[in-house]
């Protein structure tokens, strides 16, 4: 494998991409999950992470064009050149995938397979160059043979890539090394060490998050449920910061860096990702650690560091007054918080393997419990 | 030439193009060489094209052979495959 000269990479794991425009060589659905995808190719070997953005620039800028394009390289046509793409940075096409219009782009191999060139071009566009290894993705020239019903990284552009990003973090299903402490059933889940990500309630049910996965617990039922987030929503990010329901709208709302999505039950809301600071956060303000919605009051507390704002559900604007400590209106609590839910009138705080039950009538901590408690290990 | 080229004529002339676009593009052959291409055994262009038929897996004989030739007018990426 080669990396561009230099070895530029993206110094963060969650990107954003944008399709800008569409071929009309395919429905734009096909041309949706094409690219999703091809994305899934390279986020299930690394820790990267990728949301689509619908408006706006995004980290990864894809279109469709022929001919000169207003970039250094134009296209060539139909054949030969069948698209390009430009490795990570901060200039204007970096990290941009740029597919040629006079090919006939198709799902099957009849054409020129969209998924396929574009799981390649975005090699290009998190930082690997070409392999002069004939087996590998990033080989520079098109294989049509290719089976795409059992489509596989080679171990070269796996090599290549975890070169740049390292790879995937652990997640709860991974192989773990057996050992005495773990009980027969899903290990991770009754792991003593455990910690959420972030925790939200919906509609009656508790979505514990971590990593790539989510518990999902009734509470009619003992054990929880494991899922991966992407198996309910495919375009939300794995190793989400915060989740909160706003159960007066029936709506989750879900947090990764400066990004927050909305989910109406499995439904995810057109018009997100938005930018968390659309709420009335500081631009100092890069990521929410917590987010819990007292419906008693209509409001939503966001948790940064050891401080919180008081957001207004109503009004929809962020109270004045607003970051207070946290240790001095939740008693007992943190400093830091990982997540938080509201059950039978109390407030569930997390914060590593540590969960605190808090009475937000009397203001103080009840109970001092396992992060996993839930999970009756 | 002054004088239309008859079909082998252009048809080497278009091969000629084609290895002279790929090199450059893909393996940095200095655009400079231009007049070189034509006398194929030239050293910048046989080191390319040994570069390339390298880099492609191909026996490397520093010749354009129809392997070489056919790897060329494949379907590919546009981006080079050294250098910047």
């Amino acid at each position: 494998f080669r990396t561009f000269p230099g070895m530029p990479k993206w110094t963060k794991t969650h990107l954003t991409y944008r399709i800008v425009n569409y071929t009309l060589d395919l429905p734009r659905d096909a041309v949706d999950s094409a690219i999703e995808k091809a994305l899934k190719v390279w986020e299930e070997v690394t820790p990267l992470t990728f949301s689509r953005v619908c408006e706006g620039e995004a980290d990864i800028m894809i279109s469709f064009a022929v001919l000169a394009h207003g970039d250094f390289f134009s296209f060539d046509g139909p054949g030969m050149v069948l698209a390009h793409a430009f490795p990570p940075g901060p200039q204007r096409f970096n990290g941009d995938a740029h597919f040629d219009d006079d090919e006939q782009w198709t799902k099957d191999t009849s054409g020129t397979n969209l998924f396929l060139v574009a799981a390649h071009e975005l090699g290009h566009s998190l930082g690997l160059g070409h392999s002069d290894n004939s087996e590998a993705l990033m080989y520079p020239v098109y294989n049509p043979r290719t089976n795409l019903a059992r489509f596989r990284l080679s171990q070269d552009d796996v090599n290549g890539i975890q070169s740049l990003y390292g790879p995937p973090p652990a997640s709860p299903d991974d192989p773990v090394e057996p050992t005495k402490s773990a009980s027969p059933k899903t290990p991770a889940a009754c792991d003593p060490t455990l910690s959420f990500d972030a925790v939200s309630t919906l509609r009656g049910e508790i979505l514990f998050f971590k990593d790539r996965h989510v518990w999902r617990k009734s509470l009619r039922t003992l054990e929880p449920v494991f899922y991966s987030i992407s198996s309910f929503w495919p375009s939300l990010p794995s190793g989400v910061d915060a989740a909160y329901e706003a159960t007066n709208k029936d709506i989750v709302f879900i947090f990764k860096g400066n990004q927050f999505w909305a989910i109406r039950g499995i439904e995810m809301q057109a018009g997100y990702p938005r930018s968390i600071h659309t709420l009335g956060f500081p631009a100092t303000v890069k990521k929410i650690d917590a987010a819990i919605f007292d419906k008693q009051k209509k409001k939503t507390y966001f948790f940064v560091e050891d401080k919180y704002w008081r957001f207004d559900e109503k009004k929809r604007s962020m109270d004045p007054g607003f970051p207070r400590q946290t240790a001095k209106d939740f008693p007992g609590v943190g400093p830091k918080v990982d997540a938080v839910f509201e059950a039978f009138g109390f407030f569930y705080f997390f914060g590593g393997s540590t969960q605190w039950e808090f009475d937000p009538n009397a203001k103080k901590v009840t109970h001092v419990l396992k992060s996993n408690s839930w999970f009756h290990c | 030439s002054a004088l239309p080229l008859n079909g082998a004529a252009r048809d080497t002339d278009d091969t000629m193009d084609l290895v002279q676009h790929y090199l450059e593009h893909y393996y940095n052959l200095p655009k400079d060489t231009k007049q070189f291409v034509r006398r194929k055994d030239s050293s910048p262009v046989v080191k390319k094209i040994q570069e390339m038929q390298k880099f492609m897996g191909l026996t490397v004989t520093g010749k354009l052979d129809s392997d070489t030739l056919e790897m060329m007018r494949k379907p590919r990426c546009g981006i080079p495959d050294v250098g910047e």
